[in-house]
């Protein structure tokens, strides 16, 4: 049965995207079958997948619009071996184009019927924002990765979201759940960090991943080489976290 | 003549709330009269500057929406010693709530129209996003500050920025400009920050800021006290960061 996840946290910056295209990676490299979907306007899982976001055919945008097949749209990211698919600024203007459209909020869930039995895992990248694309990502997914910075701001967003995927539970997805909370750019030397992460342990449990991410540069520069970590810099700290994450992921999900 | 100055870049996490909140508090330092304006559903200027986002009568969103006037939202933050438009999670039905009125993307110039002679600058803080709420800023605003995160992303992210901005100063604003590049948890020791830095320089000349911002732990531990940087840790060198700036921004500005 195929895993999807929506990767989402509408606090900026707190490695979505490099959660995303590494973990995709990390997936790929224990044998088994990713598609990526960028649902954000920023393009970065496209950028850090290697793909060249001025030369698509078509976007995940056509695809939500109704007006290109998802056979259009996919494509291989070969840097980390894994299907993509890609999104570019295009995307801004899906939220206004749905307005007026039944059914808006799932566009990507009935995209994604047809293809989702060719994979073990569906990862989907999510804009900082609680907006119609998030929305989408949360209507298709059956889980929901959150990465959190240990810091003030990410914490106290938390339950924004948490009121967010109470109402889509709700509604459109009665399946949906938290898959874990993944603590990112884990500074351990420093006691905000560690009152933090105490606190979402305190209240979140079982479902805080044991793995943790480590502030590591490598993970930084490889999007600019356009590809994972796990390509550019295999023994890093970075890489090294990322493949033990696939790992809990798997044992998580008994497989 | 009052500054009015949009702090945004939608690429997330680059410090916009960290800066709009601890420049806010900077320019009280010299003696200006400082309003911040919080246009981010996430309210974290409004929470960074002491303020319970839960307990607001009125907020943004009732001012964009014509439910409140300006006197009605407007509150004074005791510690930073400005005064403040705060935000709440509401702001985020703004886009939907103004998507069919004439003048949408005026709103927040005309709410600021009969209060702005009362202060000598105004800083408003944008979501991670090219929305109706920045486009709003960018409307108000004279000129834009724009925190960088000197890593790949971040840059990429500037391209779109700079088209937006082309698009609104030749449309709804003319006067608009950039005011400033800011870099932000500027990391000396390591070649990213310096080959990203070197990119904005190279390409932005003297727009580029010459105050950097350091990474600083202090700028990350007062929003849990709900302060700015300068009454937490007044001998920070985060502190001192943002004082520098208030004093580049006085003379760049003649004043
Ligand atoms: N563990 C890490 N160590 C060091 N740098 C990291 C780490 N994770 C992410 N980064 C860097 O931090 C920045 C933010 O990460 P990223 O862009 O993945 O976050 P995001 O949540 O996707 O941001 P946005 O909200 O804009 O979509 C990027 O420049 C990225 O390269
Ligand atoms: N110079 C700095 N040194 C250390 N930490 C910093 C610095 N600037 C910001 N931070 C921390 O980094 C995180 C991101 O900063 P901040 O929330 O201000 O960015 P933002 O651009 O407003 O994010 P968003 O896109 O979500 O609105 C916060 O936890 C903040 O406390
Ligand atoms: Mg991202
Ligand atoms: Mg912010």
């Amino acid at each position: 049965m195929t895993k999807i996840f929506a990767v989402t946290n509408q606090k900026g910056g707190v490695g979505k995207t490099t959660t995303c295209v590494n973990l995709a990676a990390s997936l790929v490299a224990t044998k088994r079958k990713v598609l990526l979907v960028d649902m954000d306007p920023q393009g970065h899982a496209t950028l850090g997948s290697g793909i060249d976001k001025k030369q698509l055919q078509a976007s995940v945008y056509d695809l939500l619009m109704g007006e290109a097949g998802i056979e259009a749209v996919r494509i291989t990211a070969e840097a980390g071996g894994y299907d993509l698919l890609p999104a570019n600024v295009d995307l801004a203007g899906a939220e206004v184009g749905l307005i007026n459209e039944p059914r808006r909020e799932r566009r990507l869930a009935e995209a994604l019927e047809s293809v989702k039995k060719d994979y073990d895992f569906v990862l989907i990248d999510c804009p900082p924002s609680l907006n119609l694309l998030t929305i989408n990502a949360l209507t298709a997914a059956r889980g929901v990765l959150v990465p959190v910075q240990c810091e003030y701001y990410a914490l106290e967003g938390l339950t924004s979201l948490l009121d967010t995927l109470k109402r889509v539970a709700s509604s459109v997805n009665p399946g949906l759940e938290i898959t874990g909370i993944l603590r990112t750019m884990y500074d351990p030397r420093n006691s905000l960090t560690q009152d933090v992460s105490n606190q979402l342990i305190q209240y979140f449990e079982r479902q805080v991943l044991g793995t943790v991410i480590p502030r590591n540069i490598r993970l930084a520069e490889a999007p600019s080489h356009g590809m994972p970590v796990l390509s550019y810099d295999p023994k890093s700290k970075g890489s090294l976290a990322y493949l033990a994450l696939a790992g809990e992921i798997l044992r998580r999900n008994s497989l």
